[in-house]
């Protein structure tokens, strides 16, 4: 079963 | 003083219908060389990022950049009262509480002027920086379109596989199974029919087809459709604008 990500783990906030 | 006015209301339209759906409260940040607009949907899986390109306007003014932040759902109910071959023009002030959107139909001197109230949004502005991509794909938004609905029907993901010479898109779900496999294309006629594939990786990753139902609603802005795939980071799909972009950035699913 696969698994959703998130953006967190991609962008940074500024 | 923001003065931004549109050749056509139902450009504007398809561009807020493009992704009103996924995102609610957006802040549009006006400045002199355009409007820019990002989002990121309740659940932190796709960010919608939108650049119109003064360009893109008949006529374009901004002084000072200006935040207009909206509720696109009170938005869409003010295009909805515009005809789409009439003009459509922002104007918003230095410093404002509402944005007035002004509609009009120069054959007949019909002016309908709508004020939308502004609200306070809080939302942080996510650094996108340039991502190295291992595949790069292009092809005509309807075609993409087309096959996300379908296959979105026989399960909750979808896997995009990315070859040397093939582009498979994949669905496995409880009724059944379906795919769709698709080679590069040259179209002379019509190139925005073409199918372009620079793989540099071969890519296998797998999204949520609710989030890609949501994306292809971009589709009514260009004929055609970029997806720039890597395994360490989000799916970049981008409609362009004569001038601008709609683009969505959607973080795959990964095996437990």
């Amino acid at each position: 079963k696969s698994k959703q990500s998130s953006l967190n783990k991609f962008f940074t906030k500024t | 003083m923001l003065e931004a006015k549109f050749e056509e209301a139902s450009f504007f339209k398809r561009i807020i219908d493009g992704f009103k759906d996924c995102v609610q409260l957006v802040n549009f940040q006006c400045k002199d060389d355009g409007i820019i607009a990002q989002a990121v949907d309740d659940s932190r899986v796709l960010l919608v990022s939108l650049e119109i390109g003064s360009e893109s306007f008949q006529t374009y003014r901004c002084d000072h950049p200006i935040t207009l932040g909206i509720d696109l759902n009170s938005l869409s109910k003010i295009l909805r009262c515009g005809n789409n071959t009439d003009t459509l023009t922002l104007i918003a002030d230095d410093t404002p509480d509402s944005v007035l959107l002004l509609f009009e139909d120069t054959k007949r001197e019909r002016i309908a002027e709508y004020s939308l109230k502004l609200m306070d949004i809080d939302a942080d502005f996510l650094k996108i920086e340039e991502l190295a991509y291992e595949s790069t794909l292009m092809m005509p938004s309807a075609e993409f379109a087309k096959n996300v609905r379908d296959l979105s029907q026989l399960s909750d993901s979808l896997t995009f596989t990315i070859t040397k010479e093939t582009i498979k898109f994949q669905a496995d779900g409880d009724i059944g199974s379906g795919s769709v496999i698709l080679k590069p294309y040259v179209n002379m006629d019509d190139p925005d029919q073409s199918i372009k594939l620079e793989m540099e990786q071969p890519v296998d990753l797998t999204f949520g087809s609710k989030y890609l139902l949501d994306i292809v609603k971009g589709s009514a802005l260009s004929n055609k459709v970029g997806i720039r795939l890597s395994s360490e980071a989000p799916a970049l799909f981008q409609f362009d604008l004569s001038s601008g972009f709609l683009q969505f950035f959607l973080a795959p699913k990964f095996n437990d």
